[in-house]
């Protein structure tokens, strides 16, 4: 679970053991070697990224391993995002339910 | 306003948390839910509706690729109201102009929608005695979270950018000597207050295996990620003079 416990961070065996653990509770595969590399690699960013949130958050938040662990932010923002509800969401205080995107 | 409330403590008020998989569509589902639970707490009957006739009649195309929830609600008076999950169920992709409404029995509608205004004071008390209200967000947090109660760091997590609409269900607080479970203290880590820490209770729309059992907590009280900007909720009664009383379990 989160990764508080661990110090100060996996080294590169614990690092694929934890990746392994990742991908059968996530039943996630990758095509191929490269593939794989880079999603390894993505998923160590965004576990130093957990670490240093949870660093950072003032609350009881705890921050690690998550379905998403293996995405970019980019790609999670894609995925998961509604970009249509991204600040650029069209001025209230027109007619509310206009369907024009970011018409300012 | 009460201390707590958690409408999830309420029979079948609340429907179980929903999975968008790969449709960017939190915002029906936060409307779908928003939807359920005014009816479930006015009408005192529950019952789920149809995110995907949301996506399939959005007025806005492809609802997939994300939307707002006023025009699920206007989508749905348009309608004169919405079928059932069952009968009309998810398919987790948006096909336009395959808007099948009039196929089937409409099971809720709405009357209306407003807006609230944007302080989390007004959106507690109109939670804890109308229920839940749908919320925008700005989700950066989300990815990488697991549980507890997100309180962000200042200049995180801008409340300005809102990519993510979720459904507040519920508000508490935290026991003021409720620490991380995991927390080893180590030199690395620094000392948390131990003061209690108000915070939201939001159900996301990423299956329930995310967070904790698909919902998570967001500090209240400084409009964190920028949760106070639209805060919207669908009207399902009629306006009537005698207020029907209805309020928060604790």
């Amino acid at each position: 679970q989160g990764i508080r416990g661990q110090d100060p961070g996996p080294q590169p065996l614990e690092l694929k053991e934890a990746f392994t653990l990742y991908q059968i509770q996530y039943n996630r595969s990758y095509s191929n070697p490269a593939e794989y590399a880079r999603r390894l690699n993505i998923f160590a960013r965004n576990l130093a990224q957990a670490q240093q949130l949870q660093e950072e958050d003032l609350g009881t938040a705890e921050f690690g391993v998550t379905p998403f662990s293996d995405l970019t932010a980019e790609e999670f923002g894609q995925l998961y995002g509604s970009q249509r509800a991204a600040g650029r969401a069209p001025n209230v205080d027109r007619k509310v339910g206009s369907c024009e995107r970011g018409e300012s | 306003v009460p201390p707590t409330c958690d409408w999830r403590k309420a029979p079948s008020v609340i429907s179980s948390v929903r999975d968008q998989k790969s449709c960017n569509c939190c915002w029906a589902m936060a409307a779908a839910g928003n939807i359920e639970a005014q009816w479930a707490i006015k009408k005192r009957e529950f019952v789920e509706v149809s995110v995907q006739e949301l996506l399939d009649c959005d007025r806005c195309g492809n609802g997939c690729s994300g939307g707002y929830v006023w025009d699920a609600f206007i989508t749905v008076m348009n309608n004169s109201g919405l079928a059932s999950e069952k009968d009309y169920p998810f398919q987790g992709e948006a096909r336009a102009h395959k808007c099948q409404a009039k196929k089937y029995r409409k099971v809720a509608w709405i009357q209306d929608y407003i807006m609230l205004w944007e302080n989390e004071q007004g959106i507690a008390q109109y939670l804890a005695t109308e229920g839940p209200v749908t919320v925008n967000i700005n989700m950066q947090l989300l990815q990488n979270y697991q549980k507890g109660v997100i309180k962000p760091a200042p200049g995180t997590c801008d409340p300005q950018h809102l990519d993510h609409i979720v459904l507040i269900v519920g508000f508490g607080k935290t026991k003021s000597v409720e620490r991380r479970q995991t927390e080893a203290v180590s030199s690395r880590s620094k000392p948390r207050p131990r003061h209690s820490t108000p915070y939201w209770i939001l159900k996301n729309s990423w299956g329930a295996h995310w967070g904790e059992e698909g919902y998570f907590r967001l500090h209240r009280g400084s409009n964190a990620c920028g949760i106070t900007k639209y805060p919207l909720t669908a009207r399902v009664d009629k306006p009537v003079k005698k207020r029907q009383v209805v309020s928060c379990p604790p």
